[in-house]
């Protein structure tokens, strides 16, 4: 069982998660109107930074973050931006939507002019997620473990964000073994998700590259 | 606007404000 500590940290990163998300008529702008390619890559965008926004918001939620060094939090979050976007954005794929809106929005992105290569990693990536059927628990705690992550660039006090990451850990840890008893594997295939984010992070820069030359 | 900004300059703006308020 989770301890009261665990019980009140597990809370507080699941409220901070829910109550920060793209804003509804944003998430609305991607099913309901056509955009020609140029304005389509101008709403991902828009859709990028306001994922940015709100992970920085959800962030400064998690216990303890904004008593590290403020440019170790800076640090932190530059190194896990695009891992937390595409944990977050997985979860479309995930969710139960109305007919045709899964197919809509993988139609959006796919004709965004991100080429191939970057496409299928991200796709594949999107199905092994959409495979675990995460909980919203697991989801919110495995981006605070993500954005708790000691080995970015520029991180100076490691130790101190990996005394904040530990206890998540040990929740998600705790919350697998309760939330899936039959399947003993599954803590560390969500941690192996990990590793396919790092992957995705490594190829992003260049796959923004090759999205802004065509 | 926003989109025309970095990563670490929204991420520094972000921090900074109260997006809430």
């Amino acid at each position: 069982e989770l301890t009261q500590e665990q019980q009140t940290l597990l809370n507080f990163i699941v409220d901070a998660y829910n109550k920060h998300r793209i804003p509804q008529d944003m998430a609305k702008k991607l099913l309901q109107e056509q955009f020609n390619t140029e304005e389509n890559f101008i709403l991902l965008t828009e859709m990028a930074t306001s994922h940015v926004q709100v992970l920085v918001e959800f962030t400064k939620n998690i216990p303890g973050f904004l008593t590290l060094d403020h440019e170790d939090q800076i640090a932190l979050l530059k190194g896990s931006a695009v891992e937390a976007m595409f944990l977050r954005s997985a979860q479309v794929f995930t969710r139960k939507m109305p007919q045709g809106h899964t197919e809509l929005l993988e139609e959006r992105i796919r004709r965004s002019g991100i080429s191939e290569e970057f496409m299928t990693p991200m796709f594949n990536f999107y199905k092994s997620i959409c495979n675990l059927q995460m909980m919203q628990e697991e989801q919110a705690l495995l981006t605070a473990i993500t954005i708790l992550t000691p080995d970015r660039p520029y991180v100076k006090d490691q130790r101190a964000v990996e005394r904040l990451q530990e206890p998540v850990l040990d929740v998600l840890r705790k919350l697998c073994a309760l939330q899936h008893p039959q399947e003993p594997q599954y803590f560390a295939r969500l941690l192996g998700r990990l590793t396919e984010l790092r992957t995705l992070n490594h190829h992003h820069a260049e796959m923004l590259t090759s999205w802004r030359m065509s | 606007p926003a989109s025309n900004l970095g990563l670490e300059d929204i991420i520094r703006k972000a921090l900074m404000g109260n997006l809430e308020d």
